[in-house]
């Protein structure tokens, strides 16, 4: 089910908007097609606009922001063309209480399509799992993992080892 | 496809054989800092077939074999083997579990598998991307890409669109 | 010397009068995403002479304008003040308060005040210089570049080096 | 009291080794000279070994440990040549509960001579500031200031509108 490059992009165009208003509570958001010049190939940017705020630079957004707004950026393409499985290497890292509960709020929805794995020190992201896995580097400097938390159980079941988030 | 297990050995830290079972939903690892999280994404990563040892946070391919420590000796291969359930026939093989495993040794030499049967490099990458599994860049995304994504220039950012169409 | 009180107004998104008062030990800015911290970093940049825009997240000298909502009109003027306790006589001034000034005007047009009494760019930058305040890259450290240090080539961070010697 | 560079160079890499192996609970740390070549002006070099681990390159080291690593650095040179003032952006966004930990202790220490001003999520900061700010975005998308916690008193003052870290 390959579609052409446009209506990928009018997919996309349109979930990133969707999921930029959720995640900034309004505002608008969408894609503009940059075309080539001096020697660079066709291009896309991202065009957001905060709630309240004149459509801007993307480069005055706040580090956290930015991080927000490459998320919604991803998951709209993911929505677009689901893809099996997705690993997150610490992708919350920027964001605050709020940002974060919205992030894992769009988390938990888009796993129903796609297999999430997701590295984090976050607690708000830990709660939606489904299974935690705590790694830890041992006397001898060997990764082992320490523990696996199943389905309705609390963290507090990891012991010791896992950090006190 | 999902993905079901993964085992490494040998693979960075992960000296001794360590098992990941994965949710179909959200798995979420935690664990304090150098403990071996992001070494997880990278052996998902070179298990689905990654050549450049840049994108394992690598000089050379040699260094994602366990370099030893001061309480055990460096080891002469790294393994890993990713069980995946291909009950939905993404993967156009006969078998519904199917299980890649790749190895590299010091010399030099890689070796490819699926389900224990040897194969090349090539045949790896072509089955996964006919199933759109794990070739695109969005599938993994490493520690610190969201917090510079916004940073890159617009033919840049074209090619996670160019991948989902 | 060290820091006493910064003021800013119309300074991006310190549209009203706002001001700081530093303790002389660690003083702690905390607030949600988008709230204004790193917009104070880049006030203290700004005031202490920094005349490269983008060394302040902006395009150009005028984006640290407070640029209207939907709710306010933009300023015409950006203002930031800082006070100095100099009772060390570390800057070669006879007074032990010293009071740092900066305007900038949509027109493009600077003005740089010390003590209210009206000075140029280059005096300012030669009295900082003079008492090792405030002018070298390690004084103010920006969001992210912690994270992207290690990845400096050799000649970039001998450059820290060379600033405290 | 500006010294050689020599001189600098040796403090600061005798510093780098202190905070380094109080950061990491033992290892190594030093600072070499990379000579000049392809056009390239001399440079300087960070090599670091964690505990039990042989020297590797600092690539290897994982998110937290190079931000760690890079902060080591950074006190060496205020340790060696004392700023009036720094400020800190997130520096510690990539830290564990231990590592933040270890760096709030050294803040406590080096602000003896240096005054800070530091940008925080992270509670462990926090505790060692002797005022904390909460800024917060207005309706109006407007920064304010919104309370002023004196020395003594703990962070729930500040009220419901800084984040509950
Ligand atoms: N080939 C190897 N042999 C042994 N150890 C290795 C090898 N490659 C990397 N390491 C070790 O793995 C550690 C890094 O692990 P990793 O990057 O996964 O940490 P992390 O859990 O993601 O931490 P953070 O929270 O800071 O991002 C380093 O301390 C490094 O020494
Ligand atoms: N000239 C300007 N006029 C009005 N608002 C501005 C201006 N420049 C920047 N801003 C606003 O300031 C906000 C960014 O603030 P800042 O970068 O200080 O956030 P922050 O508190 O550091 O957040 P984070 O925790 O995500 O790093 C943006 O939302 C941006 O719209
Ligand atoms: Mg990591
Ligand atoms: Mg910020």
């Amino acid at each position: 089910i390959h579609h052409n490059f446009q209506t990928t992009f009018e997919t996309v165009s349109h979930q990133f908007k969707s999921y930029f208003t959720h995640f900034f509570g309004g505002g608008t958001a969408k894609l503009v097609r940059i075309p080539p010049s001096n020697g660079n190939e066709m291009g896309v940017e991202l065009v957001a606009q905060p709630p309240g705020k004149r459509l801007q630079n993307l480069s005055l957004l706040s580090g956290g922001e930015r991080a927000l707004t490459a998320v919604a950026f991803l998951f709209a393409i993911l929505e677009a063309n689901p893809s099996p499985f997705c690993v997150l290497d610490e992708v919350d890292a920027s964001l605050d209480e709020t940002n974060s509960i919205r992030f894992s709020q769009a988390l938990a929805k888009l796993c129903q399509r796609t297999q999430f794995i997701v590295i984090t020190h976050n607690r708000n992201t830990m709660q939606v799992a489904n299974t935690i896995y705590g790694v830890s580097m041992g006397e001898d400097n060997v990764s082992r993992v320490l523990s696996l938390r199943l389905e309705g159980d609390s963290p507090s079941l990891l012991g010791n080892e896992v950090p006190p988030y | 496809v999902f993905l079901r297990r993964l085992e490494l050995k040998g693979f960075k830290s992960f000296a001794r054989p360590t098992q990941f079972e994965f949710d179909r939903g959200v798995t979420v690892i935690v664990g304090p800092n150098g403990s071996g999280k992001s070494n997880v994404a990278d052996g998902l990563r070179w298990v689905l077939g990654e050549q450049n040892a840049r994108n394992l946070r690598a000089r050379r391919m040699e260094d994602i074999i366990f370099t030893g420590s001061s309480q055990r000796t460096p080891l002469g291969m790294a393994e890993a083997s990713l069980d995946l359930d291909n009950s939905r026939e993404e993967l156009p093989l006969e078998f519904t579990d199917v299980t890649l495993t790749r190895r590299a040794y010091r010399s030099g030499e890689s070796e490819y598998f699926i389900n224990r049967g040897r194969t090349r490099w090539r045949d790896v990458a072509e089955l996964l991307l006919k199933a759109n599994v794990g070739q695109n860049g969005y599938t993994i995304i490493g520690q610190g890409v969201i917090e510079n994504f916004i940073n890159l220039r617009p033919e840049e950012k074209r090619l996670w669109l160019e991948e989902a169409a």
